[in-house]
């Protein structure tokens, strides 16, 4: 028996905004240790990682492993049927063929029952090495989803360019050049609005847009985001969800002809 | 435009 509960619905429907755009199809691996998902996009650029520890959900329960293959875009349609204060429940079966999504209600008047049928998935891991990065930068979410959509216009890819002074996006094309330059801030009275800048060595990356911009859909989960980044290898983008768990983004840089 | 990686150049398929 897999049983897990959430009281804010919300929080999941997030997470499943955050990676839609990337994903038709994951496999949820569910541990006592909680829900894990890893899964690539279609064309192999980016990689998504997804944790939800079990202590971080109102109630758990599981008994056995359990590897599910699920329709994103179909759970998604799911959880688009969860009112914003109703409480989500997951539950299977120790074999399962299905799963069941339970929404209640506050006051517990209604109760909706989604069940949706699991797919079979050729599993596709990838061993992610211990990397200590060049450049760890915190900045709002909301700054960095202005950025990628800002700078998308201009080109299809934007340059992050860290020092010690700060970060540098910019991004060109037939029109011309746009550089958003964002500095560590001094006071750190604010730490939703802070940004700051962690730079053992200075890099300088190409990343391409259209991910960037499916990465900024996880905004709403956190108001900061950690981009952390080392020369010629993929780029970390992180969100932490609450108390209960993270996602992380993984992007291949581009590289010049 | 530069060239897209492939992100399994950068890690190992298990």
């Amino acid at each position: 028996m897999f049983e897990a509960r959430l009281v804010q619905s919300a929080i999941l429907k997030k997470v499943l905004d955050a990676i839609k755009d990337l994903l038709t199809e994951a496999t949820f691996e569910c541990s006592d240790s909680g829900i894990q998902v890893q899964a690539m996009d279609n064309a192999h650029v980016s990689l998504v990682s997804l944790n939800l520890r079990s202590d971080g959900f109102d109630k758990y329960r599981c008994d056995r492993n359990l590897s599910m293959g699920m329709s994103i875009a179909c759970m998604s349609k799911i959880l688009r049927c969860a009112g914003s204060e109703d409480t989500v429940t997951l539950r299977a079966l120790d074999n399962p063929e299905n799963i069941v999504f339970i929404f209640e209600s506050p006051n517990k008047e209604k109760l909706a029952e989604y069940e949706m049928k699991l797919i079979n998935m050729d599993q596709e891991h990838l061993g992610i090495p211990e990397t200590s990065y060049s450049c760890i930068v915190k900045m709002p979410s909301q700054e960095f989803s202005r950025i990628c959509r800002d700078l998308s216009q201009f080109g299809e890819s934007i340059t992050f360019a860290c020092s010690k002074e700060g970060i540098k996006f910019s991004a060109s094309g037939d029109y011309g050049q746009a550089t958003i330059k964002l500095a560590q801030t001094a006071d750190a009275d604010n730490e939703e609005e802070a940004v700051s800048v962690n730079m053992q060595e200075p890099v300088k990356l190409t990343f391409s847009c259209r991910y960037l911009n499916c990465f900024i859909k996880a905004g709403p989960l956190c108001a900061q985001v950690q981009l952390s980044m080392s020369n010629d290898v993929p780029l970390v983008c992180e969100y932490k969800i609450g108390d209960i768990g993270h996602i992380r983004y993984y992007l291949a840089p581009k590289i010049d002809d | 435009t530069p060239m897209q990686n492939d992100l399994q150049e950068f890690f190992a398929l298990i």
